[in-house]
């Protein structure tokens, strides 16, 4: 099982639109795919009209008294399943805090599921608390949508300072514009002048499009009910370039 | 002194643009002021270009062996300072559990410096964890900008529903509309139809504009380096709005 994460200290950057929209792609393709929604604040299991589940989980995960799969539920298409936000995990930090190994606890519940899958994808708060340490232990990739402005890219450059004191051999950092309005000239400015400076950006930038803001209202992704649109297109494109990295 | 805190479990809605232009308006109306950058990702510091601590701090803060008012640093605005992100408060929740009392930490760390300051306002991480109870406990006032989206007004009403179960009788709830676009059609329908459903949506909206952007690039409040702009003239109309409130 390949783990890709949507990753971003900096938030309303993306995150969980990409996580939506590349783990309906996914399945599409034929990948066993599962998203697992970490954020209490539950917009990828919103998109995918399931319930949050409420108070349930993260103590009893935690003292392994119940185990992951039984949160998994499938979603209303072929091939992808969920595992919906719990609003207990906002206290993952503190649960976590209380094991053996705190930085492992995510690694140590897939363990169980992961001959079941192809692919899982990670969506998360902002955060770089010790449930972003668990993320990164876990993940094979992390997905890091970039608005082209000073702040999101200043974000770029404090997480490459993290991982230079803590590093993480194993992860593959994948940074891609993310909300990029063409008219403005500071986006286009850091469009053009920061791939020189990081290699690893992605070719394909995703376009801040209204479609995408409709995605709340269909609660569905941007590429199934407009799959011809401009956002769409680009997120197949990125589909396709991140599955060239596995 | 009164504390207000900026706040939304939604990333990216203007939380930090909202509480760095209100604590500039705020000291130059006479208000000795004091912006607390609680987010370890650091934006407000970087705005006033302060350079964030690096792990000194949440544990011996937490453990009394330091006192919050070594952090205070000077701004380049007369009457403001501000205490410095902190890159080990990522680690709050966890330091903040180990203590007697630790949903009233912000409260206690605050009452030696409470005397120093009219008005404390407190930029946070979107988050729903101890570290918002904190802020929760603390405050007098939460300043919830919400950009006119299903998703960002969905997360209104998970607050609102957070706030029933674990009542806080003492705080102030006061949404704005944040980042709106009048071209946007979503977001004129839900400007239009959400202030019947809560009276309590201020009347002052602040409208998406490229200067706004700028700061990144200035290291300033938009309401300092362009003070006629659409978007100044909008955070002064807010900051009158908020002060009628105290
Ligand atoms: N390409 C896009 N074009 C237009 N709007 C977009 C685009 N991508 C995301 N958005 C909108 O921007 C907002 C933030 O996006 P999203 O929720 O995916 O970000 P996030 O990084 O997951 O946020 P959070 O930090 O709150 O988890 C949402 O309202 C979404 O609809
Ligand atoms: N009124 C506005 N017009 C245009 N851009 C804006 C406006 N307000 C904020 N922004 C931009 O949107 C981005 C998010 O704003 P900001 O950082 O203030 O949000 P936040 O809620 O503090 O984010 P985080 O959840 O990461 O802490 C920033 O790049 C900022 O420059
Ligand atoms: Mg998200
Ligand atoms: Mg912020």
């Amino acid at each position: 099982m390949k783990i890709l994460a949507t990753y971003n200290i900096k938030g309303g950057v993306g995150k969980t639109t990409t996580a939506t929209n590349l783990a309906y792609l996914a399945a599409w393709e034929g990948y066993r795919t599962l998203l697992w929604d970490l954020d209490p604040q539950g917009a990828a299991s919103f998109y995918f009209r399931i319930k949050p589940k409420l108070e349930t989980g993260v103590r009893g995960l935690m003292r392994k008294k119940s185990a992951l799969d039984e949160a998994v539920k499938a979603t209303d298409f072929e091939g992808l399943d969920l595992i919906p936000a719990d609003f207990s995990f906002r206290n993952f930090d503190i649960a976590a805090s209380d094991t053996k190994q705190p930085a492992k606890q995510l690694l140590r519940l897939l363990r169980p599921i992961s001959s079941e899958y192809d692919l899982l994808i990670i969506d998360s708060a902002p955060s770089i608390s010790l449930t972003s340490e668990n993320i990164f232990y876990a993940a094979d990739m992390l997905l890091i949508p970039l608005i082209p402005t000073t702040l999101s890219v200043r974000t770029y450059y404090q997480l490459l300072d993290y991982f230079r004191k803590r590093p993480a051999q194993h992860l593959k950092l994948l940074p891609f514009f993310s909300m990029y309005d063409r008219r403005r000239a500071l986006h286009r400015e850091i469009m053009r002048t920061l791939p020189n400076e990081f290699r690893e950006i992605l070719n394909t930038s995703i376009p801040n499009a209204k479609k995408v803001e409709r995605m709340g209202l269909e609660r569905a992704p941007v590429v199934h009910f407009a799959p011809q649109s401009k956002p769409a297109r680009a997120y197949r494109k990125l589909w396709a370039e991140v599955e060239k990295k596995f």
